[in-house]
């Protein structure tokens, strides 16, 4: 697998702290399959690209990484 | 707009609330003011009334903290998470939380965020709403740096809290009655001065509610008038009569429910619009207040506006945008103060009847409003046109209640 370099790691730590707090993403730490993981954070970033009005990609990219760090409410948007 | 799973409820129209601790960034009486007004954004749309308690368990507790404060979600250090609030529920249920570490300001400034937009937002959340994905939503999950001067709640928002609790039942309820104060955190230096020696003013409860006079009572008279913000409050002892633009009903309170230290029958009252200040005045002295919050410095006496020793009260006072002119009245004359200048003119006092064609008497109120200005004699309104002095018709006091 490709080695993320650092500081992508680091917004990568950031994004999923982001949707454990408020869109209810759960990793499964012991889980062998990390593609497994990876999927199931694609589909909450979707999910919070989609509740945001942006383009629903599944991407960590610049414009959803941005929309995770704005000043906001400590409720969860959506909850199981 | 969203609500919290199995949309939680208050299933009572009476909700308490308490604020337990203040944040050091702000007066008081702003946090005070910030908390109240959010609160009113709810009540003026639904059928809720909030009440505050200042000692004991109310539903909903409100309190500033920073890091971990006791419950599973600790603040996170200035930015990212703001607050947070649950939903209503016992206990814990309705609480609203307010980080610390957070700049908590009264205006919207760059380097902080604006109290009573976030504590509108996080009472959403107290009385049952989730997260809206609506932009521009209040409870949108993203702080937006909004004007909060004339803040109107968003449809979205209005549809969210209505779909929990219907629309208000008659006249928008009070925002906030304060119970019979107890000891509150509020320094002595901020908390506003009482007008004098506090005459014990009733609080409206059933077993001893005053007898307000009837709304269209055709004898009905005022002691004072003035606009609020666009709003009009007519004033009779410690009767208020509230007319929104917005709503067709008149609320009725009482001037203490708005200002708890000021006590009944203020002899005249005007707005200036421009700096959002309104000036109440009883006997020889006069109080400033900006919507809730009694300037810390009233009250000062009249004479410091230029009267003579001499004059003890003033019967009526009303501002004219156009000129930032104070017209105050005084018996059957009258005085000019200039709002730039903060100084009487000169020439003054001069007669009414001089310059009022029509008016040869005293006056117990006055307005302006839609270019025009409205003299209160006894159960008689003279409207005056304010460009030439002109009266125009004479009505009965009570005409704005739609009677």
């Amino acid at each position: 697998f490709p080695v993320v370099p650092e500081k992508e790691n680091e917004d990568m730590q950031f994004a999923k702290k982001y949707l454990e707090n408020f869109y209810d993403f759960k990793e499964e730490k012991n889980s062998l399959f990390k593609s497994k993981n990876l999927n199931h954070m694609a589909d909450k970033i979707r999910e919070m690209q989609s509740f945001f009005g942006l383009e629903v990609t599944g991407e960590l990219n610049h414009k959803t990484l941005d929309m995770m760090k704005q000043p906001r409410c400590g409720i969860p948007d959506v909850r199981s | 707009y969203s609500t919290f799973p199995q949309s939680p409820r208050w299933k009572k129209d009476d909700v308490t609330y308490r604020i337990l601790n203040y944040t050091p960034d702000l007066l008081q009486a702003d946090v005070d003011e910030a908390i109240a007004k959010a609160f009113q954004l709810w009540s003026s749309v639904t059928p809720l009334r909030f009440i505050r308690l200042y000692s004991g368990q109310a539903d909903i507790m409100i309190s500033f903290a920073s890091g971990f404060h006791g419950d599973f979600y600790s603040f996170d250090g200035p930015g990212g998470t703001l607050a947070h609030a649950y939903p209503p529920s016992s206990g814990i249920g309705g609480d609203a939380h307010f980080d610390e570490d957070e700049n908590w300001t009264k205006f919207n400034t760059y380097s902080g965020y604006n109290l009573f937009l976030v504590a509108a937002h996080e009472l959403g959340h107290s009385l049952g709403l989730g997260h809206s994905n609506v932009f521009g939503a209040l409870m949108y999950p993203i702080y937006m740096a909004t004007d909060t001067r004339d803040y109107r709640l968003p449809q979205d928002d209005i549809d969210g809290i209505q779909a929990l609790y219907g629309r208000p039942r008659q006249s928008p309820a009070l925002p906030t009655k304060a119970f019979p104060q107890e000891p509150t955190e509020m320094t002595p230096a901020e908390a506003p001065t009482e007008m004098s020696p506090r005459e014990e003013t009733t609080e409206m409860t059933p077993s001893k509610t005053p007898t307000r006079p009837k709304d269209c009572d055709p004898h009905l008279t005022f002691d004072a008038v003035t606009t609020l913000r666009g709003e009009i409050l007519f004033f009779k002892d410690s009767y208020v009569w509230r007319k929104s633009p917005y709503f067709l009903d008149i609320e009725h309170d009482t001037i203490s429910s708005f200002w708890p230290p000021l006590v009944a029958g203020f002899d005249a009252a005007y707005e200036v619009d421009k700096k959002d200040r309104v000036m109440f005045f009883k006997d020889d002295q006069y109080w400033a207040v900006s919507g809730y919050s009694i300037e810390p410095d009233s009250p000062k006496p009249i004479q410091n506006l230029g009267f003579p020793t001499s004059i003890r009260k003033i019967d009526a006072a009303v501002h004219d945008e156009k000129t930032k002119k104070t017209y105050f009245f005084v018996g059957n004359k009258y005085w000019s103060f200039n709002e730039n200048t903060q100084s009487m003119e000169r020439g003054y006092p001069r007669k009414i009847a001089a310059d009022f064609q029509g008016i040869g008497h005293t006056i117990d109120a006055a307005l302006q409003k839609n270019g025009r200005f409205y003299f209160f004699h006894g159960s008689n309104q003279y409207e005056v046109d304010i460009k030439n002095k002109k009266l125009i018709r004479i009505m009965k006091s009570n005409s704005w209640f739609n009677c």
